[in-house]
């Protein structure tokens, strides 16, 4: 997992000033998170991992904000959808290699059929799993890759920071850098903890709501 | 496309937690701009365990929660600075601070305009310090503001006051532009509109030959 976190090298994150300090790591920086990126073989070029995998022990507050763009990818909509009948969700799959967007209701298919493969992996409800692409738009996933990848993604969570940058990773396109942050901070006294990654180096011009 | 996932441990009620991610992403993710392309997939999901043993959230006006959020914008802000930095074919990220509009969407609406101007960001890649193209493009925002005092600084260097060109040492200026390109450091963009409270940022990079190259060479 770590061998494949240096595909890419980490970009630098400028933070503003505040009353928080950055620490090591990213998406499972937080308590209660796992995350983990391999190569599924979606991507058309390379070998950089593509598939990242995020989830939480608990059942965790979701909240989630997507394109106005109507031409809305497949996953968009299924997130939509599934935020709008839970409150909570406990894991996120994201794709790189094929956008799923712009493929009509077989693409719809696929990120359902994903969806529930993982959830039966992860022995949760459907609904408590969300997922977003990126790639190229007008091909669907490559689903049988995908599918046939998930027990390894799975077995290769970690709360460790490799597994925070192995995903980072993985959600990358053309970027040149992967996108990694986290922060310790006082709320009401008590520590907590926010961490984070991202992907994005063009079609960038977000309008999200 | 630009993808997120945000976790945290903070404890924080469905709702609120709802409305301060959006209002993050407001301050982060959507005041970012490369070519102008609002993409299919944007995605942002944010997750929050409440394991840290943190005071329950439920209110917006809570101190808890301005803490909270402004964690949230911090972490948003890097990440989302960060994907312009790596904007296709960039060799500089652009951070366009406005002040002085009415109220913080105005502000944050002229910061976008100014960083989304193809002129402009073709202008920095050339290491030309376009003041006209800067003034032009908070102009057309489509937030009125008094153009006696518009005033644009570049870096530290004051390129117009009062609506009026200033004398600025072009030479200083356009190497100050150089040297951003050649670290892929950040040239910085100081608009100021009026006498209002509202700021607002926004962020982009400049735009050279290798963003066509890369582009007409990826399928869609």
């Amino acid at each position: 997992v770590s061998a494949s976190s240096n595909l890419i090298p980490a970009a630098p994150i400028h933070l503003p000033e505040g009353p928080w300090t950055q620490i090591p790591g990213g998406v499972t920086a937080a308590q209660g998170f796992k995350a983990a990126g391999i190569y599924g073989g979606l991507r058309a070029k390379g070998e950089k991992p593509d598939l990242a995998l995020v989830t939480c022990d608990v059942d965790a507050t979701s909240a989630g904000s997507f394109t106005t763009n109507v031409v809305a990818a497949a996953p968009v909509v299924y997130c939509k959808n599934t935020l709008s009948i839970s409150e909570t969700a406990r894991a996120v799959l994201i794709n790189a290699g094929q956008a799923n967007a712009a493929t009509g209701d077989a693409g719809y298919q696929d990120v359902i059929e994903c969806a529930s493969a993982l959830a039966k992996l992860l022995k949760m409800g459907p609904e408590e799993v969300l997922i977003e692409s990126t790639g190229v738009v007008g091909q669907r996933i490559k689903k049988g890759a995908l599918l046939e990848s998930l027990p390894n993604l799975v077995n290769s969570l970690s709360s460790s920071i490799q597994g925070a940058d192995s995903a980072a990773v993985a959600i990358t396109t053309t970027d040149l850098v992967s996108k990694s942050v986290a922060v310790e901070s006082q709320v009401g006294g008590k520590t907590i903890t926010i961490g984070g990654m991202a992907k994005g180096s063009g079609m960038i011009h977000p309008n999200m709501a | 496309t630009m993808l997120g996932v945000i976790t945290t441990d903070a404890v924080v009620t469905s709702d609120i937690w709802r409305k301060m991610v959006q209002i993050a992403v407001n301050r982060s993710f959507n005041q970012i701009t490369v070519d102008g392309d609002t993409s299919t997939n944007d995605t942002v999901i944010a997750l929050a365990s409440g394991l840290s043993g943190s005071p329950r959230i439920s209110s917006l006006q809570s101190e808890e929660a301005v803490q909270l959020q402004a964690c949230l914008d911090a972490v948003m802000q890097g990440l989302a600075k960060s994907i312009a930095w790596d904007g296709e074919g960039a060799t500089c990220l652009i951070e366009v601070t406005v002040t002085g509009g009415q109220n913080e969407a105005e502000a944050a609406k002229i910061a976008r305009s100014v960083a989304s101007s193809s002129l402009l960001k073709a202008a920095i890649y050339g290491r030309d310090p376009n003041w006209g193209r800067i003034a032009c493009a908070a102009g057309y925002a489509g937030v009125p503001f008094d153009l006696t005092k518009l005033r644009v600084v570049l870096g530290d260097i004051l390129l117009m006051d009062g609506g009026e060109p200033q004398l600025f040492d072009r030479a200083a200026a356009s190497d100050y532009l150089k040297k951003a390109g050649e670290m892929h450091g950040t040239v910085e963009i100081k608009v100021s509109v009026g006498d209002g409270l509202g700021i607002g940022q926004a962020w982009g990079c400049d735009l050279s030959y290798d963003y066509v190259k890369i582009n007409a060479e990826y399928t869609t």
